[in-house]
């Protein structure tokens, strides 16, 4: 569904290149669920982005369903990634202005269902991450883990095929963590294919496969 | 050193009350290192907002070093916080337009520093953390480990006596998390009073006392 060929990503400051990826090669199957783990700095947040449309590859080619993508325009990279990919950023990245039921609700609103229908799907996924009576909360009236579940609600709501997860339980206790990636397993049993960058060793059972990155490369990956 | 006599917090969210503190009371002696655990959404943001005198308490009081405080008018209690208290934020807080080293130097800059040792002693701070090469970053140029690095040497480069640490390691792996603790250890061997709220069962071990707040409450201290 996926497949990556000799990206590399090289950010330019200045007088110095960060090489954040370096020659990174990597295929993923339709509903596969598997975890990406490193360092700090390693790459990992970089490598979502690219695989999620979010940024480009310095080089290299990317294929998505088989179709090469990597020379697409802006317009269609955002096609393809409202329709069928799912985004939960490390920041959490949610509009400041706007309460929590609105964050949640927009990816809905530009899929064209009706306010009414939007509002239900918005406000049950909300309760699924167990923010019920906090609808109305902008981010800034809401704890870290709090924000940290809007932004996993906001990726969820449009039931993408592919959901990229950027330490989605970075902010969460241990329970709330668990309840998360329950969400996840139900999801991935659905057939939907998930990417989860974690930091945390417990989580990755819930995976099948894992692929470490470190300096920029994939140094390794288990079948489980 | 610290203590908060029956302290609570109420949001006030136009028809509905959020009580994030109810009737809090705790003593914080010198030197001692303690860790604040408990659900996301029970109030350990808001307890440490309360205690690093960043937020104002609904009701209760408050006393510093045996001097009453929660009535002191903003200027008093900024003067407090800027010489003693060192804050890292659990969403960080950086200023998004200014660099890393930048980020770092400020609270020098207001303690009267020269340049020159100012620029040293940030420096010195950001290769404690491992930061060593991104030093002129922005923000936005950092990944989530490394914002959050920026975050913990900013408090620090003052040497403040008291330490408030909101969640440190949510973004580093072990290895680096571990590292951060490796800091925080010594710097409660050289005198420095610590509180640290984490989900993170492994790094409790670093501290001495764990307090427990369910919604809003604290319902459980264990001396280690
Ligand atoms: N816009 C940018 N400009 C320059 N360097 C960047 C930029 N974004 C990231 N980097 C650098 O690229 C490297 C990889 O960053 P990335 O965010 O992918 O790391 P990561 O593995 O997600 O780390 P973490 O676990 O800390 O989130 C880092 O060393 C970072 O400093
Ligand atoms: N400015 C605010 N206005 C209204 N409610 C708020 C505000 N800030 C926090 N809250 C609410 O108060 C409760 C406690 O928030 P707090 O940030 O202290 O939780 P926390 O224990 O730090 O959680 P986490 O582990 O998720 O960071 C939360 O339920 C949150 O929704
Ligand atoms: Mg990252
Ligand atoms: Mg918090």
């Amino acid at each position: 569904i996926i497949e990556i060929k000799n990206i590399s990503k090289i950010y330019k400051m200045g007088k110095v290149d960060i090489d954040a990826l370096k020659n990174v090669s990597l295929q993923i199957k339709m509903g596969e669920f598997i975890t990406i783990m490193g360092h700090s700095g390693s790459g990992k947040s970089t490598l979502l982005n690219i695989i999620g449309l979010l940024d480009r590859p310095t080089s290299g080619t990317y294929y998505f369903e088989d179709a090469r993508i990597d020379n697409l325009n802006e317009d269609e990279l955002a096609t393809i990634r409202n329709k069928k990919i799912g985004f939960i950023f490390q920041t959490f990245n949610l509009l400041p202005q706007y309460s929590a039921l609105f964050n949640v609700e927009l990816p809905l609103v530009y899929s064209g269902c009706s306010p009414k229908r939007c509002r239900e799907i918005a406000l049950s996924l909300l309760k699924e991450v167990g923010l019920s009576g906090r609808e109305r909360h902008k981010p800034n009236e809401l704890s870290g883990g709090e924000q940290q579940r809007v932004a996993i609600a906001r990726a969820l709501v449009n039931d993408p095929m592919i959901i990229l997860a950027d330490e989605p339980t970075g902010n969460l206790d241990t329970k709330c963590g668990n309840e998360i990636m329950e969400i996840f397993a139900l999801l991935h049993q659905e057939g939907k294919t998930i990417l989860l960058v974690t930091h945390n060793e417990h989580i990755t059972s819930f995976s099948q496969r894992i692929i470490y990155l470190q300096d920029g490369k994939i140094i390794e990956g288990k079948n489980l």
